[in-house]
């Protein structure tokens, strides 16, 4: 059963993804079945939290965590109030950031890991603020402020 | 590189582009095989990092992210041309797209065994990233980020963890999580605050809300055993996702929203500026036409 995520137009990416000559060129296997978006799997959720896993890879990686402040399924605030729980230590207050002249969102330093809010995106950020998005993760991938 | 599985012609580009990208299966737990589509750095693919996307869910698929988000080629409306995204993430790093776990997208398993849970999923991408590995040797040594979106908060750091505690040698170094569940209480609860502090619900919602739920410092809301508060807080969480508004962004129209609420006469767009234009003289077909062209040119 394929699932279609409520107000999200992807009339164009499935049929494209369904074209005879696409999934030749990208070489798909006959036994795979139509493509869906989603598709609702038997899945069985086991964190509730990933309070442990955070505190444990963050010994070693370093972190990025951002959210389009538009958003209802995962908003900003809910992942706000998670990372200031691992009682990281601080390095910046919060402060805008920008894209040219342009405020693009708020950014809170921690020793490891970046929050950041990417203002008047939703849920999509790399489609819905394409620009600001690849000036994050540019940032973020040479581990510039 | 793993030479049959270049992407030497994707139809619908007028014209194919300057770096190479590959598309194919990679194994992963028991008979699962997972399709990635890999997409070479535009700038320096020997040097940048190589960044693994995953959208969440659970059970969507990461094509949405390639051809939608983050990904160099676009889709147009019309389901058969592309265009090239000038915000690629490949502009500044080489990335796999992996639609996961098997059943997802493109990704199988021959017998159809589907059933699977947070650790088969982190386990299954940790066997599928050493998959890649040996068909692209060349990039092992390249600096490694995990990223991902959505349920991709659950799917991100589950398989960093693998990747710190396994012995698989891969350059990691570090995450990116974008909009990603992080706590299933604290994602619902601090949505009542959202909601009110958008507007979405009045004062005396609110009011009812903070009596019920809090006790003057603190406030239990989705997890509350009181059914006063259960019941506000189920009234609350109706008007954000079950009237209409687009819960992926609160400002964007819903497309194909619930009939019940299918505006008959004007889009969320439209309707701004009627009320923005309200008071100039009537002529607004006029006003807000032009405005709309001019709108999808600005930035």
């Amino acid at each position: 059963l394929g699932v279609v995520p409520p107000c999200i137009n992807v009339t164009g990416v499935t049929a494209y993804l369904n074209l005879p000559a696409v999934r030749k060129a990208l070489h798909i296997a006959e036994e795979a079945t139509a493509w869906e978006i989603c598709s609702a799997l038997p899945y069985k959720t086991i964190y509730a939290t990933m309070y442990d896993t955070y505190k444990s890879i963050l010994t070693q990686y370093r972190g990025l965590v951002y959210n389009g402040d538009t958003d209802m399924a995962c908003n900003f605030l809910g992942d706000e109030w998670f990372i200031e729980s691992l009682n990281l230590k601080q390095k910046t207050d919060r402060a805008p950031w920008k894209l040219g002249d342009q405020i693009a969102g708020f950014v809170k330093e921690f020793e490891g890991l970046s929050l950041v809010t990417v203002k008047g995106s939703g849920h999509m950020v790399p489609q819905e603020r394409p620009a600001q998005a690849l000036k994050m993760i540019t940032s973020f991938l040479q581990n510039k402020p | 590189a793993y030479a049959p599985d270049e992407v030497t012609n994707l139809p619908g580009l007028k014209t194919q582009p300057t770096f190479r990208h590959y598309s194919g299966y990679l194994n992963a737990s028991g008979e699962d095989r997972l399709h990635y589509w890999f997409v070479e750095s535009e700038n320096d693919p020997a040097n940048d990092p190589v960044v693994l996307w995953m959208n969440g869910g659970p059970g969507c698929s990461s094509m949405d992210g390639m051809l939608s988000e983050l990904g160099p080629f676009h889709v147009n409306n019309d389901g058969q041309s592309l265009y090239m995204n000038e915000f690629s993430w490949n502009k500044v790093a080489n990335v796999i797209f992996l639609e996961a776990p098997a059943g997802v997208g493109y990704s199988y398993n021959p017998s159809k065994e589907y059933a699977t849970d947070d650790d088969k999923v982190s386990m299954g991408n940790y066997l599928a990233l050493q998959s890649f590995f040996k068909k692209f040797p060349e990039y092992a040594s390249n600096e490694f980020y995990v990223t991902g979106e959505s349920y991709g908060g659950i799917y991100v750091p589950t398989l960093s963890l693998r990747i710190l505690q396994g012995n698989a040698t891969i350059n990691m170094k570090g995450f990116a999580v974008g909009n990603g569940i992080t706590n299933f209480t604290t994602n619902s609860d601090s949505l009542v605050y959202f909601a009110y502090y958008h507007g979405l619900i009045g004062l005396n919602l609110w009011k009812g809300l903070n009596d019920k739920c809090c006790d003057g410092t603190y406030c239990v809301f989705t997890e509350s055993t009181d059914t006063g508060c259960l019941t506000l807080v189920r009234e609350t969480l109706n008007i954000v996702y079950n009237i209409g508004l687009n819960t992926y962004s609160l400002y964007l129209d819903c497309y194909n929203g619930p009939s019940s609420v299918k505006s008959p006469l004007l889009t969320r767009y439209q309707f701004d500026m009627q009320h923005a234009l309200g008071h100039l003289p009537t002529q607004p077909p006029k006003y807000y036409q032009p405005m709309s062209a001019i709108l999808s040119k600005s930035k």
